[in-house]
């Protein structure tokens, strides 16, 4: 199965 | 102050269109390069980032920074209020606590005015780092709608896979799969209805078409869009908002659990 990552995962908050 | 005057009002009409769906509280930056916006859908799966340059509009006046929160459902009943054809000013006092939403008619003999109090948002800001993308395609705006609608008759996800052939959608669900495969256009009458895939190396990525259903409401903003693609980097979907700035979405990839 595949899961959702949220945007977070990918990029860091400023 | 801060005043910002669009000829071509209907720019702002389709860009909150485009985006009242996924977002549902924005807050408009205003600077004097111009007017920007980022936000995420309540998910945190995907962000949308607005630019509009100063020079689109006429004029533009920005005196020192402000943040505009706005309620993008009201904007968008707001701006329902006007024409197709209106001219557009949007105006904030420096002490006050709303935005002033102006619609004139080309002629200038009928003018409306809304004045909408502004909200406090407290939204959480990423960074976006420049990204040099495995595969960058381009395609008119009204085929990856059709093919984001097409899609979701099967499933909930869509696998695009690029290749120096071209770009290929796939899904598949309970009632079966299917695909919609689209060669590099190699001679077209537009540049508009053209497909190309620039490709540094083959990429096939996951998504779910929720989001890129939401996405492709901006069609009317521009006859093309370009998707960007990466191995495990969120997909940038961008439409170009005439020659002012453009409309960014990121969508996180779905990855193997």
């Amino acid at each position: 199965g595949m899961k959702q990552p949220v945007l977070s995962h990918f990029f860091r908050p400023s | 102050m801060f005043e910002a005057r669009l000829p071509q009002g209907q720019i702002l009409k389709k860009l909150i269109e485009a985006v009242r769906e996924l977002v549902t509280d924005a807050n408009f930056e205003c600077k004097p390069s111009g007017l920007s916006l980022q936000a995420m859908d309540s998910s945190h799966v995907s962000l949308v980032s607005l630019l509009m340059r100063a020079d689109g509009f006429d004029p533009y006046q920005c005196d020192r920074n402000r943040t505009l929160g706005i309620n993008l459902r009201t904007l968008a009943s707001v701006l329902k209020c006007s024409s197709n054809d209106d001219i557009i000013t949007i105006r904030a006092e420096d002490d006050g606590d709303s935005a002033i939403l102006i619609f004139e008619s080309p002629s200038s003999d009928r003018l409306s005015e809304f004045d909408l109090k502004l909200v406090d948002i407290d939204n959480e800001q990423l960074v976006i780092p420049d990204t040099q993308y495995d595969a960058v395609v381009r395609m008119p705006s009204a085929e990856f709608q059709r093919i984001v609608r097409d899609m979701q008759i099967l499933g909930d996800s869509v696998t695009i896979a690029c290749s120096k052939d071209g770009v290929k959608f796939s899904a598949n669900g309970e009632i079966g799969s299917g695909s919609v495969r689209l060669k590099q256009s190699s001679a077209v009458d537009s540049e508009d209805d053209a497909v190309t895939v620039d490709l540094q190396q083959a990429v096939s990525l996951t998504f779910a078409l929720r989001y890129l259903s939401l996405f492709s409401k901006a069609a009317p903003l521009s006859p093309t869009v370009t998707l960007s693609f990466s191995k495990d980097v969120p997909l940038l979907v961008e439409f170009r908002i005439a020659d002012m700035g453009h409309l960014r979405f990121y969508l996180a990839p779905k990855i193997d659990e």
